[in-house]
């Protein structure tokens, strides 16, 4: 299956994102 | 008094006295009192952060999400630490090279229109 | 001896336990579902055996970010144009993203008359999303729940061919 969600990655559990400093910027000179 | 809100803050930050204490993503506190005219300043201490971590201090009206940073959309103005960038509608744009660290004071100036 | 085991380990642990135990026993039962072609939309997961009224099937998983990450990425995602978004909310702060990581859960299909439902388990303080069998499901037949997707301008045609079906996922 993970042929239909291409660079699809398989967990085991829930991973906690880490959210990188700039997640929230669209732009960022 | 102006204080840190009690209750105006993401919950997962923590608050003791006037230090506030946050980790992982960003999220804001505000103060108990806001402004609406006239020219206004406010400086805080910048007490210490661990390696890789930054800030962002700024401007915010009550509309602005508290679970993202200062400067993430049209309702507040940040100032990010690493590289002094300044933020509005989550665009960043170059405002203070160098940026600022813990042991900084820092402060923040609004100047609104008094008869608009 | 599973069973002696989960009996032991019950009166041990007391009754409340009883989801973590099953969470966990879900991993040793995978062989319940399989993948496969669906006549609902692209593929699906089926019941490879009969599956008895509030089973414990599978547990969604994916990447556990907040609220706000999840409107981002959900920007970006139609910005791509990759498909309908598998990101799962568990509570007002956070969502179950299984876009990119998670398991293949994540293919289960919608129906407005489905045969599972979905339920958040708080366990070890962790809220998880597991999938329950809301009636007896016979061998063959697809896995499907109600995506409970918030109404929005923009309709996504539902495919469920259910007789009650409510027309659009959203």
């Amino acid at each position: 299956w993970s042929a239909f969600a291409p660079e699809f990655q398989e967990l085991e559990e829930n991973e906690k994102y880490v959210e990188k400093e700039g997640e929230f910027d669209m732009e960022d000179e | 008094t102006v204080k840190v809100s009690s209750n105006d803050r993401a919950f997962q930050l923590t608050v003791s006295g006037q230090t506030i204490t946050g980790m992982e993503g960003y999220a804001m506190a505000r103060a108990s009192h806001g402004v609406a005219k006239g020219t206004w300043y406010f400086e805080v201490n910048f007490d210490e952060q661990p390696d890789e971590s930054q800030i962002r201090i700024g401007w915010s009206q009550s509309h602005a999400a508290l679970q993202a940073c200062v400067g993430y959309s049209k309702f507040s103005y940040g100032w990010r630490s690493k590289h002094g960038t300044k933020f509005h509608e989550a665009k960043g744009k170059k405002y203070h090279f160098g940026g600022f660290k813990q042991g900084d004071v820092l402060g923040c100036l609004i100047h609104l229109p008094v008869d608009a | 001896d599973m069973r002696m085991l989960q009996r032991r380990l019950l009166t041990s642990l007391g009754d409340t336990n009883n989801d973590f135990f099953k969470i966990n026993m879900l991993k040793a039962r995978k062989k319940m579902i399989k993948f496969a072609r669906s006549r609902i939309h692209g593929y699906g997961l089926y019941a490879m055996e009969t599956i008895a009224q509030d089973e414990m099937i599978i547990e969604y998983i994916g990447q556990k970010i907040r609220s706000l990450v999840a409107d981002e990425r959900e920007k970006a995602y139609e910005r791509r144009g990759i498909g309908s978004s598998y990101l799962f909310r568990i509570d007002e702060h956070s969502v179950i993203d299984a876009t990119k990581r998670g398991n293949f859960a994540r293919f289960i299909n919608h129906s407005c008359q489905p045969n599972c439902y979905a339920k958040v388990l708080t366990i070890e303080g962790e809220k998880r999303i597991v999938i329950y069998s809301r009636s007896i499901i016979n061998k063959g037949e697809e896995i499907t729940y109600d995506y409970k997707f918030p109404i929005e301008d923009d309709k996504i045609d539902c495919l469920c061919g259910a007789k009650a079906c409510r027309g659009y996922l959203n």
